[in-house]
């Protein structure tokens, strides 16, 4: 473990609790697209599959159980409750993210680190871990309006990837032999998608002025 | 587990 990954983990954390405490207390999940967490949740269940079978250390396995429970608690909140699915909006988040699966399914299929079925949907989520902000990215341009919160998601969401390929080039430095290329290409990709949003993030940070995506 | 594979991470 080291320090960026510790981080990494910990912006991670940070983002998902920063979504259920908007979702919990407001009771709103306007701004949020269901079809990202959706895909999150489906990453979290095919990388993890490992839970119960291999114990790396209690962090690891507490890290899971609480990305498990707190990415299906958000798809329940928002599909399922009463008073916060009323603020989704469906019309909206129309981003068809079953032409996200297939594709990320297929190629893990094509390259995987060895063919096994743990091992190429462990890739079928790092594929789609990449791509699953795409819905959320582009609902935020719709509704060009970005409440501080969901601004704050993204960001945080994003920070972790980076934090993450920070993590990587230091185990590739002190590790021998630590070389993961699936990894890191897709945790390159995911993070290059959230740039133009942490550009813009950035700005209006800066000006001090309310986050706006361009249409 | 073989710690330096990437598994071991979240």
């Amino acid at each position: 473990m080291n320090i960026f990954r510790f981080a990494g983990d910990m912006t991670h954390l940070a983002s998902v609790l920063v979504l259920l405490l908007k979702i919990h207390t407001i009771k709103s999940c306007a701004g949020i697209s269901l079809k990202t967490q959706e895909l999150y949740a489906l990453v979290f269940a095919t990388r993890y599959l490992d839970l119960f079978t291999d114990y790396i250390s209690l962090y690891n396995t507490l890290m899971k159980l609480i990305f498990l429970g707190s990415s299906f608690s958000i798809v329940w909140y928002i599909r399922y409750h009463k008073i916060v699915r009323r603020s989704y909006d469906k019309d909206q988040d129309t981003f068809r993210h079953y032409f996200l699966v297939l594709p990320c399914l297929l190629l893990a299929l094509l390259i995987n680190e060895k063919f096994t079925f743990r091992e190429v949907m462990w890739t079928f989520s790092l594929y789609l871990e990449a791509v699953a902000i795409l819905p959320q990215l582009v609902l935020l341009q719709r509704t060009r309006n970005i409440d501080n919160l969901t601004g704050q998601y993204v960001f945080l969401l994003g920070a972790y990837r980076a934090l993450y390929i920070l993590n990587w080039i230091y185990r590739y430095f002190t590790e021998p032999h630590y070389v993961h290329w699936i990894t890191w290409i897709s945790g390159l990709v995911q993070t290059l998608l959230y740039a133009d949003f942490f550009y813009y993030y950035f700005q209006s940070w800066k000006n001090n002025v309310k986050l706006e995506l361009p249409a | 587990i073989n710690a330096d594979s990437v598994k071991d991470e979240l």
